[in-house]
C-alpha cells in the first residue's frame, strides 16, 4: 500500500511541469524513503531524474516497493482539475492497476476524487556514474533560463565556457551571435567553483526544457567537466531534487 | 559541424 500527503498540490503541479516536456510516460518508483523517477527523452539526448524524500511529504507509508507507470499528460489533465492550494492525496494499492488521488480545499469543505490508469511500461534504468564536476556554477534559476531563452534566438547551439573568474553562454547562428558572462557576485548570487576550465557545447532547446524547474527553486547548480554530460540541478526545498543530464555536441 | 552523442554512451544500463 502506497499513500503520499501533500499540503499543496502546486508543487506537485510544478514537479509534474518540469518533466512533461521531456517525457510522455513514466514510472515513479515509490519506497518507504522516498519517491524517484529516472528516464531519458525519446532521443537519449537527455535524461531526468527526481528524487523526493518521504519527509517532504505531510504523510507518507509505503508498506512494499511500488512502481507506477504515468502517463504525464493524463495527470497533468487531472492536476488541472484542483486548485493550488488544495492538499492532495495519492494512494496506490500493491500491484494496482489505477491511482487514486484526492484534493481536499483548504477549508477542507470540498473533497474531490479522481482515479488514473496506470501504465505497464518497460523502463531501463542507467547507471549514473559518480562525477567529480571540474566547473560547478550556481545563479539564480531565473537567471539561467533567461540566459537559455535569449540565446535560443541565435542558434541551436549553446557553447559554456567556464573559467576561474566567469561562465560564458555564446550562441552564434545566420543572425548573428549573442554572448552572455556572468561574475562571482559579492552577495553569493552567482558562484564559481573552477578547478579546471571546460568548454562544451549543447542543444539549447533540451537546456530550455530544463528550465521549466524553474518555479520549483531559486537556485540552480551546473556540473561541467570535459566529455562527460551536462548536470542541472534543481534542489526542492532541502528534500530532494530535479537533476538533468544532457550529453554535449562533439565537433566531427 | 558538430553531433549530438546520446547519453546511452555515458551512462550503462541496469
Amino acid at each position: 500500500m502506497f499513500e503520499a500527503r501533500l499540503s499543496s498540490t502546486l508543487t506537485l503541479k510544478k514537479i509534474v511541469d518540469a518533466l512533461r516536456d521531456i517525457l510522455n510516460q513514466s514510472t515513479l518508483d515509490c519506497s518507504d524513503t522516498g519517491i524517484q523517477l529516472q528516464a531519458m527523452d525519446n532521443s537519449h539526448v537527455s535524461l531526468v531524474c527526481l528524487c523526493l524524500r518521504s519527509d517532504y511529504f505531510e504523510k507518507y507509508k509505503c508498506s512494499r516497493n511500488v512502481s507506477l507507470g504515468l502517463d504525464l499528460k493524463s495527470l497533468t489533465k487531472v492536476l488541472k482539475c484542483a486548485n493550488g492550494d488544495d492538499a492532495v492525496t495519492i494512494k496506490a494499492a500493491d500491484k494496482a492497476d489505477k491511482i487514486e488521488l484526492s484534493f481536499e480545499s483548504a477549508g477542507k469543505e470540498r473533497t474531490a476524487d479522481y482515479e488514473l490508469r496506470l501504465l505497464n511500461l518497460d523502463q531501463e534504468h542507467l547507471a549514473i556514474p559518480e562525477t567529480e564536476y571540474s566547473c560547478v556554477i550556481h545563479m539564480p534559476a531565473s537567471e539561467f533560463a533567461r540566459i537559455c531563452r535569449d540565446l535560443a534566438v541565435f542558434s541551436e547551439s549553446v557553447v559554456i565556457a567556464c573559467s576561474k573568474n566567469c561562465i560564458k553562454f555564446s550562441a552564434n547562428g545566420e543572425m548573428g551571435s549573442a554572448n552572455i558572462k556572468l561574475s562571482q557576485t559579492s552577495k553569493a548570487e552567482v558562484t564559481l567553483q573552477v578547478d579546471e576550465p571546460v568548454t562544451l557545447s549543447f542543444a539549447g532547446r533540451y537546456l530550455n526544457t530544463f528550465t521549466r524547474a524553474t518555479p520549483l527553486s531559486e537556485k540552480v547548480k551546473i556540473g561541467m567537466a570535459a566529455d562527460v554530460p551536462l548536470l542541472v540541478e534543481y534542489p526542492i526545498e532541502d528534500y530532494g531534487y530535479i537533476r538533468y543530464y544532457l550529453a554535449p555536441k562533439v565537433d566531427d | 559541424s558538430q553531433t549530438q552523442v546520446r547519453l546511452d554512451s555515458f551512462f550503462k544500463a541496469l
